[in-house]
């Protein structure tokens, strides 16, 4: 299985049509590998989107200079996996 | 399919496993159709609440973005409530004896089960596509429905890659093969996650459907059954006034195949835990969606056209 550990999901409050655009560019570049959860499509919706690790500060960089509002919807994709999988066990065992 | 657990989620193999179940427990009501073979040859399986003769029939399906999860969780507590409902619940027993319920649990096949095997937040199909790397069609942008639009991507790498042609997709020839044969379907419902809406067309035009005014009716009604159980909120209205624009979708593609009740859910949450939504909630969001469901499908009964 793939790991997301360290992976957060911001969410990004665009406050105009101008910061929608900056969200689409970054969804374009492609090297960065985020994952829109929810995509940018107007200004009163939130945009959620998964970071990898290795980009995180990168993109929350880009955010703030593009003075793009945004907070932290999950701290750690990974331990939410990790609890998922593990309430998956635990059922298994159950029905068995 | 008394001892399945329906507050976890489970693998495409016990899912199916669980259908077999189901059908010998309920011989004279469910039936197995199988649609066609997925990108992979996985079987794709439709399962059909039936009392007999050929009715007029409404069409839900679950899954069809693999990741997904509480859509085919929500299809498997479905398809029970349906199968154990007929002769009980009067409202229920009352849509069967006028109307068939055809429901596809794993729509992407292929997704779902690399989901579990590989990469949980896998969203596509895995089909190959040829001059790239990457791997994967959106499904619910691959129908002839404003196919190619700019709500969806030409890029193969992006999670709205919209195919090659329309219908590129097994997965999705496969539902569009079943449902114009069967040539009587009266509402496709299809269930998607997250972001608590109820969406109806169109989402590749800006164009009111000619039905706009009875859809967002029945629409406030559905989210006013919906939010009756555990106060769960659901906005509505068009796919692309309400989240945004989406070209090449199912309930698009369905509408202008002259399904009228053609919606789009999106399930819980609004974003606390967005895909990745703790099973606890598995039962009390199929228990709610059960409400919206039945508010559709009482519509339909009453609305014959």
């Amino acid at each position: 299985q793939k790991t997301f550990v360290g992976d957060q999901v911001l969410r990004a409050h665009a406050k105009d049509n101008a910061q929608l655009d900056v969200l689409r560019e970054l969804e374009a570049m492609k090297h960065l590998q985020v994952d829109f959860w929810r995509g940018p499509s107007r200004p009163n919706l939130p945009v959620d989107i998964r970071v990898p690790n290795a980009v995180l500060q990168q993109v929350k960089v880009f955010l703030e200079s593009n003075s793009i509002d945004y907070s932290i919807m999950i701290e750690d994709v990974q331990e939410l996996l990790d609890q998922e999988h593990q309430d998956i066990q635990s059922a298994t065992l159950r029905e068995r | 399919t008394g001892s399945f657990s329906y507050s976890t989620y489970h693998t495409i193999e016990e899912i199916y496993s669980w259908i077999d179940g189901l059908l010998l427990e309920y011989p004279k009501l469910v039936s197995r159709i199988d649609i066609g073979q997925s990108y992979e040859g996985r079987p794709i399986y439709a399962l059909k609440f039936s009392t007999g003769g050929n009715k007029p029939a409404i069409w839900i399906d679950t899954g069809i973005h693999s990741r997904e999860w509480i859509t085919q969780a929500t299809g498997v507590w479905t398809a029970k409530k349906i199968a154990s409902s007929y002769g009980v619940d009067s409202s229920l027993t009352d849509i069967l004896d006028n109307l068939d319920i055809i429901l596809e649990i794993v729509t992407n096949p292929d997704g779902y089960a690399y989901t579990h095997s590989t990469n949980r937040m896998w969203r596509k199909t895995r089909s190959i596509n040829a001059g790239s790397t990457c791997v994967g069609v959106d499904p619910n942008r691959n129908w002839n429905a404003g196919f190619g639009g700019p709500g969806s991507s030409s890029n193969p790498c992006s999670e709205t890659y919209h195919g090659a042609h329309p219908h590129s997709e097994p997965e999705v020839y496969s539902v569009v093969d079943f449902i114009l044969a069967h040539g009587n379907v009266k509402a496709m419902l299809s269930i998607h996650s997250y972001s608590q809406m109820l969406l109806f067309p169109y989402g590749y035009t800006n164009d009111l459907a000619p039905d706009h005014e009875e859809l967002t009716e029945l629409a406030k009604q559905t989210a006013n059954a919906l939010a009756s159980l555990h106060g769960t909120q659901y906005t509505y209205g068009t796919t692309i006034a309400t989240i945004y624009r989406a070209d090449g979708t199912a309930t698009d593609w369905a509408y202008n195949n002259g399904i009228k009740y053609s919606y789009t859910f999106e399930l819980r949450d609004t974003g606390r835990y967005g895909f990745i939504l703790p099973a606890e909630q598995i039962i009390p969001t199929a228990e709610e969606t059960w409400l919206a469901l039945m508010t559709v499908m009482e519509h339909v009964k009453n609305h014959p056209y």
